[in-house]
């Protein structure tokens, strides 16, 4: 759901170890790489390493059926060009999509037809939805390993929230570290001369510095990157000047980077 | 301000 922000289709690579996808947005600013590592699964079998190429919109509406306690299972077969999403529901209470799949058009007067006792009796324990696979062309091009001069390190709430206040007020924000602080500074849309500071420095930040470091990014996509929020408790901002920012979330066996494109000049 | 190209960028590494 979080890379549909950024990304309308991308490849899910699969293979015996993890699912991995790497995609850029259409404007070339913003990049995100997802790893979710096999042993975060409670099952997971790879028989031969394939891309999964998905249309993520459609994915993630598809997403929205499920309920918290839902288990999902992700299916795919050799050659197949459909991904096979079963959810299965844990709790014997039907959920609202089933009401209303099993009430519509009901005559009160008549008994429930065969048909839809059958289905009562199944659809409680599972839905099927399919979305058709693309070949979209993997991005196979790697980056190099950057060295980063800074890294900081906090509660990814307090990063959601900075992101998303400073973005009621601006377009564009500064983040600047020096030794002992973290500066989140808003910049007005047409003059940076009258910036208005933000407290930025919550409880729980780390800071790992080499260089003072000062760069400017577009605050709507780190509101877009500060959606990956839920998944991890703490957030890392990885920066060195004139190269992209490091957004990450890493979670037990797997994270989500998001990297994005400084801005230049002033 | 202009805005930096992220595939550009790593085109050139």
């Amino acid at each position: 759901k979080s890379c549909s922000i950024l990304v309308t289709d991308a490849n899910f690579e699969c293979n015996e170890e993890n699912i991995m996808l790497q995609a850029m947005d259409n404007s070339h600013i913003a990049l995100v790489s997802v790893e979710i590592g096999a042993p975060g699964f409670t099952s997971y079998r790879c028989d031969r390493t394939m891309p999964l190429g998905v249309d993520l919109t459609s994915l993630t509406k598809v997403l929205r059926c499920a309920k918290d306690e839902n288990i999902c299972t992700l299916k795919a077969a050799d050659e197949a060009d459909v991904l096979n999403l079963v959810y299965d529901a844990k709790s014997a209470f039907f959920s609202p999509f089933f009401f209303a799949f099993m009430w519509h058009g009901r005559d009160a007067s008549s008994p429930f037809p065969p048909f839809f006792l059958l289905c009562s009796a199944l659809l409680p324990l599972f839905i099927h939805l399919n979305i058709s696979l693309s070949s979209q062309t993997p991005i196979t091009s790697s980056w190099p390993e950057t060295k980063y001069d800074t890294r900081v390190t906090l509660p990814s709430a307090e990063f959601t929230r900075i992101v998303r206040d400073l973005s009621q007020l601006g377009e564009h924000v500064r983040i600047e570290v020096s030794k002992e602080v973290v500066r989140i500074s808003k910049l007005k849309a047409k003059s940076s001369a009258e910036d208005e500071d933000n407290d930025s420095i919550p409880t729980g930040v780390v800071i790992e510095m080499n260089q003072h470091v000062s760069l400017t990014f577009s605050l709507k996509y780190l509101v877009n990157f500060s959606k990956s929020g839920s998944l991890s408790g703490e957030v890392q901002l990885l920066m060195s000047n004139d190269v992209p920012l490091l957004v990450a979330y890493d979670f037990t066996q797997g994270y989500i980077r998001c990297y994005l494109a400084p801005k230049i000049g002033d | 301000m202009s805005q930096f190209n992220l595939k550009q960028y790593y085109a050139e590494q």
